[in-house]
């Protein structure tokens, strides 16, 4: 946590959040808050790694699933809470049993991410793993960025091994630009760029994560077109009403 | 050949006007409201001596108006004819803009893209199984080759008969009642009759009337207005070409950090709005859920697919 300090300063300063500041402090605080932003990223992720692999618990029996509700009354307070969900912890199954290293990207709203992981152009696919920080379940889309010369479908699978139903949406000519813009401006950091997205309803247990799989669909693809004309090709119609949390 | 284009995901219905472009109708279950949405810029005080302005130029501190404009593909004030309007102040607001329109849909979202010029657009989402309409809205490098600066808002315009009131949230607690032109404890003399009449928006913005209510959830804190009844404002992003006299010594223009040429571009700015109707007893509840669902989305984080998916249970 003592990493997480500097941005918690910066972003409580008033020229920070408003922007009554010169140009080259607005820069220095840039520098200072992606630098606090990347200290956060490798705290969020290194726990979400350990609520994956169950290392923070014994055995390998959890899954990261926090209880769906919990009745709390002025006497016992949130030790209930943490009680309970220790007991719903333990009761899930952990379906991945593989050293995984979780990465966050930047630019997810131009379609563009920046990790090791080459969501748009190695064509094995890869795993969202989404976390949701309220204390309630809900339903949420989520949008991952693809390249459409990879595949022309590509099929969510989720935490139960469900299928789940997934659009290809093709990037839109802004997003187009602003990739561009970054490319210009920031060309020293290597980042993929997707020409279409992959959006899915993800259902997520209260504080507690899910992963889904994104995986090129095979045998989908009537023809190489747009994108926009296999959008139906990609989707598959099994329902996420019915996922567990 | 249809006048209009509907997106209906079941639970909100969508309707745009194919020969502008503009959103119609929003119809969320049995409640409907007639309403449009466009992007429009207020043309920034440069502090020059005049009656309207008194010597004071919009920067980072100050907010000073000075016509508003809609943003058009031809409009974007890169005429000279244009331009000397606009810096004299005269020819606001030229009717509705057109805007090029494009539908997608498939069976998760359904999405309609306008682009009012090609540095600003806004995509309009429904999504399958929620009520809220998704609003993206993208601006910028603001263009400023003709010497204005521009503060860009996006405006609801609805037929919600809510007359001189809404209600703006105080840092996402409470909602706080706002009447134009008017203050609660002393006697205001409107001097900014835009200005004045903006509040922080740090989460939420509503108008309502009798029936219904109306509702804005920002995923970032901004300024907005409601200056006739039955519309919303929210300022998106504002580049200025003087200072404002307040302490920054600087125009608000802010470039790419790091970049260092001439031409660096100005910045870009991208966020989410999310719509809100419903029956006015029954709107608290979904406008505090939704509030609390936009500010805190889910984390995500990506890795390559372990070897033993598929394999185990």
């Amino acid at each position: 946590t003592e990493a997480l300090e500097e941005a918690v300063s910066l972003l409580q300063h008033h020229d920070a959040i408003t922007g009554t500041e010169k140009q080259h402090v607005a820069c220095d605080y840039h520098r200072r808050l992606h630098r606090g932003l990347k200290y956060a990223q490798a705290v969020v992720t290194s726990a979400l790694e350990a609520l994956i692999r169950g290392q923070d618990r014994p055995g390998r029996d959890t899954g990261g699933v926090a209880p769906d509700s919990i009745t709390l009354d002025s006497s016992t307070g949130s030790d209930a809470y943490v009680a309970a969900s220790q007991r719903v912890l333990q009761e899930q199954p952990n379906p991945i049993d593989a050293p995984i290293t979780l990465e966050i990207c930047d630019w997810l709203n131009i379609t563009a991410c920046n990790t090791t992981v080459h969501l748009s152009s190695a064509g094995k696919g890869f795993m969202v793993a989404a976390y949701n920080p309220l204390g309630w379940s809900r339903e949420v889309p989520l949008r991952a960025p693809v390249s459409s010369s990879t595949a022309c479908a590509w099929a969510v699978t989720g935490p139960e091994n469900e299928a789940v139903t997934a659009q290809l949406l093709p990037a839109s000519p802004s997003t187009h630009d602003l990739q561009q813009l970054l490319a210009g401006v920031n060309a020293t950091c290597p980042t993929t760029f997707g020409d279409a997205e992959v959006a899915f309803v993800a259902r997520l247990p209260p504080l507690g994560y899910s992963t889904f799989f994104v995986q090129p669909a095979s045998g989908a693809c009537a023809g190489r077109g747009s994108i926009q004309s296999n959008a139906q090709d990609a989707s598959l119609q099994t329902d996420v009403d019915n996922a567990v949390d | 050949k249809e006048q209009y284009v509907s997106l209906d995901n079941g639970f909100a219905r969508l309707e745009f006007d194919t020969h502008t472009g503009l959103l119609h109708s929003l119809t969320v279950q049995d409640t409907k409201v007639q309403m449009s949405m466009h992007l429009a810029w207020y043309n920034s005080s440069d502090g020059l001596e005049t009656q309207e302005n008194r010597g004071q130029a919009s920067g980072a501190y100050i907010f000073r108006p000075n016509g508003l404009y809609n943003v058009s593909s031809e409009g974007s004030g890169e005429g000279w004819w244009g331009t000397l309007l606009r810096r004299l102040g005269i020819g606001s607001n030229q009717g509705d803009p057109i805007v090029q329109l494009d539908i997608v849909r498939g069976d998760v979202v359904l999405e309609a893209r306008q682009m009012f010029a090609n540095w600003a657009t806004l995509v309009t989402r429904l999504y399958k199984g929620q009520s809220q309409v998704e609003m993206e809205w993208t601006v910028g490098p603001i263009p400023f080759a003709d010497g204005l600066g521009k503060e860009v808002v996006v405006v609801y315009t609805s037929d919600v008969d809510s007359k001189d009131e809404f209600w703006t949230d105080a840092n996402g607690r409470e909602m706080i009642k706002r009447t134009r032109d008017y203050r609660p404890s002393w006697e205001l003399n409107v001097t900014e009759p835009v200005a004045g009449n903006y509040y922080p928006v740090t989460a939420a913005m509503y108008v309502q009337d009798a029936g219904k209510q109306l509702t804005v959830l920002t995923d970032r804190s901004q300024g907005g207005a409601s200056l006739q009844s039955g519309q919303m404002e929210v300022m998106l992003h504002r580049r200025t070409l003087a200072d404002d006299a307040r302490g920054v010594g600087e125009p608000l223009n802010e470039t790419a950090c790091g970049c260092l040429a001439c031409d660096c571009p100005g910045l870009v700015a991208r966020g989410r709005h999310w719509l809100v109707l419903a029956p006015r007893e029954e709107a608290a509840k979904p406008r505090r859920t939704l509030q609390q669902e936009l500010n805190d989305p889910p984390l995500l984080a990506f890795s390559a697919i372990p070897r033993e998916v598929g394999s185990s249970n």
